[in-house]
C-alpha cells in the first residue's frame, strides 16, 4: 500500500511540470524511503531523474515496493483539476492498474478525487555512476534561467566556457550573437542569490538551447541550480528539493 | 558543425 501525502499540490505540480515536456512515459517506483523515475527523451540526449524523498511529505508510507507507470500528459490534465493549496494525497494498493489522488482542501470540506490508469512503460534504465566533474557551478535558478531563454533566441547551440573567474554563455547564430559573462560572488544577506563556482579544469561546452529550454522548466522548485560539467561527461544540472531532487543529465554536442 | 552526442555513449545500459 502506498499513501503519499504532499502538504501542498502545487509541489507535485511544480515537480511534474518541471520534466513532463521532454519525456511523456515515466516510470515512478515507490519503495520505503521515497520516490524515484528516470526517463530519457525520445531522442536520447536529455536524462531526466527525479527523487522524492520522504521529507518533502507530509506523510508518507510504502509498505510493499510498487511501481506507477504513468502517463505524464494525462497526469498533468488531473493535477490541474487540483487547488494549489490543497493537500494531496498519492494512493495505490500493492499490485495497482490505477492511483487515486486526493486534493483535499485545507479550508473547506472540500475533497475532490482522481483515478488515473497506469500503463505498463518498457524503459530502458540507465546506469549513471558518480562522475568527476571538471567544474562545480551553484548559481540562482531565474538568472540562469533567463540566459538560456535569451541565448536560445540566437542559435540553436549554446556555449559554456568556464575559466578560473569567468562563467560565459555564448551564443552565435544566423541573426547575430550575443553572450553573457558572469563572476562568482557571494552575497551574504541573499546566500541564494550567490554564485559559487569550483573549478578544477577550464571546460568549453556546447549543447542544444532545445534540451536547455527543457532543463529550466525545473527552476519552479528551486531557487538555485547546481551545474557541473565534465569535458568528457554529459552535463548534470540540478534543482533541488526539500528532500530529494530533480536531476538533468544533458549529453554535450562535440565538433568531430 | 558540432554533433550531438547521445547518452548511451556514456552511459551503459542495465
Amino acid at each position: 500500500m502506498l499513501e503519499a501525502k504532499f502538504e501542498e499540490a502545487s509541489l507535485f505540480k511544480r515537480i511534474i511540470d518541471g520534466f513532463k515536456d521532454c519525456v511523456q512515459l515515466v516510470n515512478f517506483q515507490c519503495k520505503e524511503d521515497g520516490i524515484i523515475a528516470q526517463a530519457v527523451d525520445d531522442s536520447r540526449v536529455l536524462l531526466v531523474s527525479l527523487e522524492i524523498g520522504i521529507e518533502a511529505f507530509q506523510n508518507y508510507r510504502c509498505d510493499h515496493p510498487v511501481t506507477l507507470g504513468i502517463d505524464l500528459t494525462s497526469l498533468s490534465k488531473i493535477l490541474r483539476c487540483g487547488n494549489n493549496t490543497d493537500n494531496l494525497t498519492l494512493i495505490a494498493d500493492d499490485t495497482p492498474d490505477s492511483v487515486l489522488l486526493l486534493f483535499e482542501d485545507t479550508k473547506k470540506d472540500r475533497i475532490a478525487e482522481y483515478s488515473l490508469k497506469l500503463m505498463d512503460i518498457d524503459a530502458e534504465f540507465l546506469k549513471i555512476e558518480d562522475l568527476a566533474y571538471d567544474c562545480t557551478l551553484k548559481m540562482p535558478s531565474p538568472e540562469f534561467s533567463k540566459i538560456v531563454r535569451d541565448l536560445s533566441q540566437l542559435s540553436d547551440s549554446i556555449n559554456i566556457m568556464i575559466t578560473k573567474e569567468t562563467i560565459k554563455f555564448v551564443a552565435d547564430g544566423d541573426i547575430g550573437s550575443g553572450s553573457v559573462i558572469l563572476k562568482p560572488f557571494v552575497n551574504m544577506d541573499k546566500p541564494q542569490e550567490s554564485i559559487n563556482l569550483n573549478m578544477d579544469q577550464p571546460v568549453d561546452l556546447t549543447f542544444g538551447s532545445k534540451y536547455l529550454l527543457d532543463i529550466v522548466k525545473g527552476s519552479a522548485l528551486s531557487d538555485n541550480v547546481g551545474v557541473r560539467l565534465s569535458s568528457e561527461a554529459p552535463a548534470l544540472f540540478q534543482f533541488d528539493l526539500k528532500s530529494g531532487y530533480l536531476q538533468f543529465f544533458l549529453a554535450p554536442k562535440f565538433n568531430d | 558543425q558540432a554533433r550531438q552526442m547521445k547518452l548511451n555513449e556514456f552511459f551503459p545500459s542495465t
